[in-house]
């Protein structure tokens, strides 16, 4: 399903070395979790595969396509199969929480602001499902930047399912979020996952979440992988 | 220390009581945590402290001066005895790691990069010894957007301690770290509350952090307090 091989990146800023020849693959309906300290090169990775970063050298693969070298108009249609929440939630924080998931039907474009009319019905009814699912309905019409940190976290949580992607890769998706908050949220995730048939790459910092949701592991640190192996092995 | 007393706050965009008769009192060198779910009330509490937010009713004492009557100009002056952690970092992105720890020293005004060629030398030192804390040394010339997530927490938390603050308020201050770097952050933190005497108000999403790190835990559930006591009894 996903192929990364011999992936490096290094930021020009500063030389830093963030990813080092790192290579492996995920099966169809993994749920691989991503772990190591803060600056191990987790986000680097994520944003590479769907090429908001790109790397420097080495090749990405789904299903066979190789994403590393698409133009950029193709880059785009592709990037619709892959849903992505941002650890730093990148919401656009003027507009309601409705235009901020309806915009995951865009793909990654945010400008929700100035489409929100021409959003078919079932797309509404999709948006409020997935508000639903992550206990946010009430806010449907509140402005982003009116809503505690964990809140803004589980808006872009909704506005990648509303993709209905094939890959999700989510960075530190429950980190706002207290444990009662992330685990109904990993559970949903983890459900996408096993009923859904969606792939999930997933950067998590607790092991016990890790070892709870993942069906594979990898760790990684200063760029490098260093462990790759099953939960009970770590 | 620090009395807050019948404090309530209601946003007026959708009407939401975010905080509901809040009182209680925190001696000096306590090192209290606040828990809740997200959404319960624990930014807007700290917010209204130090009048990031100005509460709709209620007051607020710190050293027997009521901060909700100081005029703004005498509200600044007080600021500087309080430190903030934000939840959401709130560092000047396009300024350097420096910079944005340097800022520290102006209370909360980060227009650090009009200023920087006038810090004393005794204040570079500090910031070098702020950025050693955190483990952040080697990126002082950085960009703060050129950080990881947790990076960019740790910039955040040493602009905190520049102000070498008399009352410390952290909002999920390790929310983006990974376990062992979240520890050495709040034994930083435990160190500056029983060595200099600093009063804590922490928020914290862990019950396992709370209970090793809090001298006394409140507990917030739709912005009302629900639980008041020492940890072991949670
Ligand atoms: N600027 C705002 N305007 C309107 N409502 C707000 C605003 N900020 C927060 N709220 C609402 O007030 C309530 C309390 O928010 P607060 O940010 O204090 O929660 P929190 O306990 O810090 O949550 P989290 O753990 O998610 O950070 C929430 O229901 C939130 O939606
Ligand atoms: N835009 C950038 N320019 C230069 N260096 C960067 C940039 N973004 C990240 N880095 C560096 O690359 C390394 C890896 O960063 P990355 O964001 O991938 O870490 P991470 O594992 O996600 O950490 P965290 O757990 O703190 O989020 C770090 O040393 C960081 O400082
Ligand atoms: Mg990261
Ligand atoms: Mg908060």
């Amino acid at each position: 399903h996903l192929a990364i091989d011999h992936l490096t990146k290094i930021y020009e800023r500063g030389k830093v070395l963030a990813l080092d020849d790192v290579s492996f693959s995920v099966d169809k309906g993994e749920f691989l979790v991503l772990i190591g300290l803060s600056g191990s090169g987790k986000s680097t990775l994520l944003r590479c595969i769907n090429r908001l970063i790109e790397p420097t050298s080495g090749r990405v693969f789904l299903d066979g396509t190789e994403l590393t070298a698409l133009p950029q108009r193709e880059l785009r249609r592709w990037r619709r199969k892959i849903g992505m929440i941002f650890q730093q939630f990148n919401l656009v924080k003027r507009s309601t929480v409705l235009a901020n998931v309806l915009a995951g039907r865009l793909g990654y474009v945010p400008t929700a602001r100035t489409l929100l009319g021409r959003f078919p019905r079932e797309d509404l009814e999709r948006a409020r499902r997935a508000l639903e699912r992550v206990g946010l309905l009430e806010k449907m019409f509140v402005r982003a930047d009116q809503l505690s940190g964990g809140q803004q976290q589980r808006v872009g949580i909704a506005r990648a399912l509303m993709q209905e992607p094939e890959l999700l890769l989510a960075d530190e998706p429950v980190s706002a979020l207290d444990p009662a908050t992330s685990h109904s949220i990993l559970k949903y995730l983890e459900q996408m996952n096993r009923q859904d048939g969606v792939t999930v790459l997933c950067a998590l910092h607790f092991l016990s979440l890790a070892r709870r949701y993942g069906t594979r592991i990898i760790a990684l640190k200063g760029g490098r992988i260093v462990f790759e192996g099953s939960p009970s092995e770590i």
